[in-house]
């Protein structure tokens, strides 16, 4: 009576296609430009190139039907995953664990797919690597397998005279400009804040072409590949780890496995779980695993992730960027310490901006600039972890009122940044993270107070 | 240089699990309870069964690791089906378009993948489905397969005298139940309120008992299987559809496929798309399939979806339930007539609550209590469709401020609960839905509006 069947990866997100960002005409415009900037972005920044991304979207005449094309000089696909990489959901390159942008495998792909199911028309793809031939195809998604449908008879080889490297991505879509370009303009300024070494172009439907041009040659350094940090490791990971490891000692496998590990943590962490330093991994019983991973759990002396994994803003980048956009009275930023969870190396950096040109916030609602991996978040504010730590303060104690002209900054950079919503648009309740955020804006705080209070005092001297 | 690869849904789940709403120990026990809970409701309502639900969760004596069990009376699991139920994610019954608490196919997996991960411990299942024998099995997931993995020999076959139908789900899991349980009470108290024909036990780790006896034995009728609703279709949908379809005209391949639509609403729609109503579907072009869908979704006179499909609470039930939860001065509910978004049916029933017991809300917050197909939804009230809709609506207007006494509830049922998270946390913005909350609310709000005119004349009478 029941009918049981599986389905595809593509199938799910194309049936709940909400859950991706695609609540709305208005809501999917939005999230396809952030989506393909935001693989341009890291095509470039993961490579050391300086990032030149240009954004066209235009009316095609069909009412409600833009096109989009976004040209890139980044790393370019390899010709033999161009149509996995853009037609094959839980597809790509950023499984590892490193600080990019993309962490899904599908952001594009949704991209693409909402074109298609709203168009029925296919995405048109170029790119190169640097060599001396570039690569052209149009495909469309089989959502219901999962697979690229390469059309036109498949991918074609074309010149590359000029060695260029980069990728382009054009396709159609039903969406609504004019209801979401001041969001998507807010999108591209607060990017364009951050990124000051970037070259970003975008012309609107509109017809009105926007320039954020690159004030620096100067990248910042590329985030590397790292190992898992041992603190909130899984079963799941040790038996992954385990099935691929090359060390048949517990003590080498232990040390080269995870990030900042050395032999006398090994030993001390194997002691502990009351495992043999020198038993094969693969000998490993289901009982040892678990106690090696409590063990690890609750080991307090593992060293704190290397930062140089790791590509934050760094404090007088935000102050800078903070300063041209709200001019403010006082602003003050802090980046904290390496700190992780699940094994994922993080940093949370946090400013605070008070008076001149910040305008207090609407009543109930609190002035916040998120956001993560160097992309802002714009949408469900109030879900976010940082909304809940900021009502969670008590601002009394540091002289502030969440009435006052105050807005907060804050931003996380991690190897997997823990989103709640497929979509990026806000952060889970996560613990370490939480704390970090709230010891951040604290410090902050307390310089703000000083602030507050030694202009207290200015005024009083004055008055007499 | 860039790695690329793919991971099946189990992995991407597993790494991203805070997505499916296991952020932490606190919110993953409360995920547990409510996904194995929601699984077994469906099994009984969608088979005509009065629901028994037995839910233990105890101490397993190691430190935060809990046992779960949940035994229901519902319509059981077939043998073959078993392992790919419990152990395959995107695998279920539930992808049909029908009213159900579960959607995903993926709920009551990864609670077991979270117990499995933190305890690598396996699941114990038993299920039958009425007949002379009844089913047991261990198992564990194969996470990077995608797979179920059966233990000690797979499955066993057990007497079943009592010809018993139902399913018992049974593993560890590290949680943290003190700080979840105000949740988990919440959710079993709000279940109760709007199933009156379900027993529901639940035995917590400290001990405590709790049972909610059913006080009808009236079920509510059983959701039937539809056809999707003509409007808001999309390519894709149209795609499936001729591929599968036996109908060799137009014409009936309109009349058999949508929901309610007749062979003369068949013709006016093909006229408007200029499509020959006895052209043979699979030979519809790309153009074609466009036309069609684009005429669907302007076409103003499709009859509203059947209500027959759906199974909402009642106003009776819902005012007698708030009663006994709130006891209001005042309580006015409201059922909408059907309407569809994305070819997805779904009727939206509100309340306004106000004075008696009820208390004013925390500054800032609104006392919004929300369900969809029957679920309590307990978290991210502020990103939810209801929370924003309450928020846009001109108060004043019905003399009635935001910090009064007030409560406000919103249930929508449908063949697909447009949920913005995996974890079913909050509902997403979409325009038909919104819609449809805000004139549901703005009704009571009249009728709140003359309850409290006529109470300020009655007390301006009476002091004279
Ligand atoms: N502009 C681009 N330049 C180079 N590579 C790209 C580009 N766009 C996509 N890719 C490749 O295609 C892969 C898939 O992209 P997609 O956006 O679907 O997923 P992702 O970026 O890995 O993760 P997410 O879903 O979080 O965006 C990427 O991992 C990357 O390897
Ligand atoms: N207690 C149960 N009784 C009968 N069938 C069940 C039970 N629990 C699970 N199933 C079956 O297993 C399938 C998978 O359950 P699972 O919770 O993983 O997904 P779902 O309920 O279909 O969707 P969702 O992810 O939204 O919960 C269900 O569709 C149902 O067919
Ligand atoms: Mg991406
Ligand atoms: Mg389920």
């Amino acid at each position: 009576r029941e009918v049981y069947e599986a389905i595809s990866p593509a199938d799910f997100f194309y049936r709940n296609r909400e859950i991706a960002g695609f609540d709305n005409p208005v809501r999917a415009t939005y999230t396809i430009v952030r989506e393909l900037v935001e693989n341009s972005l890291d095509a470039c920044e993961t490579h050391g190139i300086l990032p030149s991304v240009y954004v066209s979207l235009t009316e095609t005449g069909r009412a409600g039907v833009y096109r989009i094309r976004v040209e890139d000089n980044g790393c370019g696909v390899p010709k033999e995953y161009i149509p996995s990489a853009f037609g094959q959901i839980l597809f790509g390159s950023k499984y590892v664990l490193r600080q990019t942008r993309g962490m899904f495998g599908l952001g594009g792909k949704m991209a693409i797919l909402y074109g298609q199911i709203t168009t029925h028309s296919s995405v048109k793809i170029i790119s190169g690597t640097g060599g001396p031939v570039k690569y052209q195809c149009e495909l469309m998604i089989d959502i219901q397998s999962n697979k690229p449908i390469l059309l036109r008879g498949g991918i074609k080889t074309l010149p590359n005279p000029l060695y260029w490297h980069g990728t382009i991505v054009e396709f159609e879509f039903e969406g609504d400009y004019s209801r979401s370009k001041g969001r998507i303009l807010d999108y591209f300024r607060q990017t364009a804040i951050i990124l000051p070494y970037a070259n970003i172009s975008f012309i609107t439907p509109e017809g009105i072409y926007y320039r954020f041009l690159r004030v620096t040659d100067k990248l910042p350094k590329i985030p590397k590949e790292v190992l898992p940090h041992p603190k909130g490791v899984d079963v799941e990971l040790i038996k992954r780890l385990v099935k691929r490891t090359r060390s048949d000692r517990m003590v080498d496998f232990i040390s080269y496995n995870f990030h900042r590990v050395g032999r006398k943590t090994a030993l001390a962490l194997l002691k502990r779980a009351k495992i043999d330093p020198n038993k094969d991994p693969k000998e490993l019983t289901s009982d040892e695993i678990v106690k090696l991973v409590n063990a690890m759990k609750r080991y307090d002396n593992f060293l704190p992730p290397d930062a140089s994994c790791l590509s934050p803003i760094g404090p007088e980048l935000l102050v800078k960027g903070i300063e041209k956009e709200l001019k403010p009275e006082f602003v003050y930023a802090v980046q904290r310490k390496p700190s992780s969870y699940s094994g994922h190396p993080f940093i949370v950096e946090a400013a605070i901006a008070y008076g001149g040109g910040v305008q207090p916030p609407k009543p109930g609602e609190i002035n916040l600039y998120r956001y993560a991996n160097k992309i802002p978040l714009l949408y469900d504010t109030a879900s976010d972890v940082s909304f809940k730590v900021i009502k969670s303060i008590k601002w009394s104690r540091y002289r502030i009122d969440l009435e006052m002209p105050i807005a907060f900054f804050v931003h996380i950079v991690s190897t997997k940044v823990p989103y709640k919503t497929v979509g990026k648009e806000f952060i889970a309740d996560i613990p370490e993270v939480a704390y970090e955020i709230e010891w951040a804006l604290k410090t902050c705080a307390r310089k703000l107070k000083s602030y507050l209070m030694s202009k207290i005092r200015r005024i009083a001297i004055e008055r007499r």
